[in-house]
């Protein structure tokens, strides 16, 4: 099951992105 | 009285929920700019995030206080019958390409748009690979509408809308990079669909439309 | 004929589809292993690539040779409207948990998880930021199951299975650290589904109810 779950495509760094993309929309938005 | 959707403006995610709405008919208050609303302030205050735990937007307020986070079920939610898919497998499928969406396209083109941004710092390998993974999934869906207009069905539904304003970023930060490995059918249908009037109903779309008719030309010239 | 679900042995996506199938009396047969279904070949073939062009699973074939991919999507079709939400609202609601279990639980638990069965390079600062964040999405579930047992109206829905299929990895690889800022709220909802019949239908969850169960013991343990 490991080997077979290291092929799943996961967005491991998403909350990452989702931080960075909060603080661009928060500069935006003054 | 009209329900609220919080957000700040140019936000895609709640573009898909204003457009279902703007089909559906629902009536819905933009609330994206002060007083009514600041992003990274109002959503930060106590009220809002009793309602909304996670603190994100698009966030749903109905005049009758039902509350909704999480993009998708709004605009779920704000739906008719026939963008939701009116059969069983047809409500299936729309959910299929939701979820492509949020899977297959957002990572890779938020990968590839942010740098050009300047939200994340520029790497040129994982620029690349996200080149390759949005290449690699605008080949899917160019291959699926090779014989079809739309994704589900015969007319526009949720599916559409959810993956053309997934690509929006796209579009509007690396369009002329796209436009090499662009699929013909995608421009197609990507131009339907932001040509119909409710798509029209945003300047945002209107930028795209514009562009996307540009792109629309130049590869037919580049068929030719 | 039975419908087919191609997937890989414990697969916690496709537990989704198959604790669906369950609860809605769906008939489907789970191709997993070989000769029937190879993971890493037969998801290669062009058969099969005809049909499911990410060659990802679960991937489902109805005995009418409907297709669908997307883990989300065949769950939801496999359903009965008790577990979509009978009304609008909880319609939305269950489809604002199943987008809460791919965007806010998978990455951070996957990142978590990953390192301990080896198929990922251990990172202190990436665990212990994958860490914050599980804690920060059990905390806004158990703020939730505070009032409540199930995450929408009085019973199971799919909002539940999916949410609790999402933390199987968690419960099976981190269970102990898991425990310590762990909540009640959260152990008791997870133990009440897991503990319902048509969970234990599957020898996964038998190994999860037993260990959740013990999770529920220690916490009251903890807690007198």
């Amino acid at each position: 099951a490991a080997e077979c779950l290291a092929q799943e495509r996961i967005w491991f760094d998403k909350p990452r992105y989702d931080e960075a993309e909060r603080q661009f929309y928060e500069r935006m938005n003054g | 009285m009209a329900a609220t959707l919080y957000t700040y403006p140019e936000n895609w995610r709640a573009f898909k929920a204003q457009i279902a709405a703007q089909y559906s008919g629902a009536r819905l208050k933009i609330a994206s700019t002060s007083p009514a609303f600041t992003f990274g302030q109002s959503n930060r205050s106590p009220v809002f995030l009793s309602n909304f735990p996670l603190g994100k937007v698009p966030a749903y307020q109905g005049d009758d206080g039902f509350c909704l986070f999480e993009s998708n079920a709004i605009a779920h939610y704000l739906s008719n019958d026939a963008l939701r898919g009116s059969t069983p497998q047809a409500s299936a499928q729309v959910l299929q390409w939701v979820s492509f969406a949020d899977s297959e396209i957002i990572p890779p083109a938020s990968a590839w748009v942010f740098p050009t941004l300047g939200i994340m710092q520029f790497n040129k390998q994982a620029t690349e690979q996200a080149k390759e993974e949005v290449k690699r999934v605008l080949a899917v869906l160019n291959q699926h509408l090779n014989t079809r207009t739309f994704l589900v069905g015969e007319r526009v539904s949720l599916a559409d809308v959810t993956v053309v304003c997934s690509l929006l970023w796209l579009y509007k930060q690396v369009k002329k990079s796209l436009f090499y490995f662009f699929y013909p059918n995608r421009a197609r249908f990507a131009g339907c669909h932001v040509n119909l009037k409710q798509f029209l109903a945003f300047n945002n779309f209107s930028i795209l439309s514009e562009s996307i008719s540009v792109l629309l030309f130049k590869i037919v010239i580049s068929l030719a």
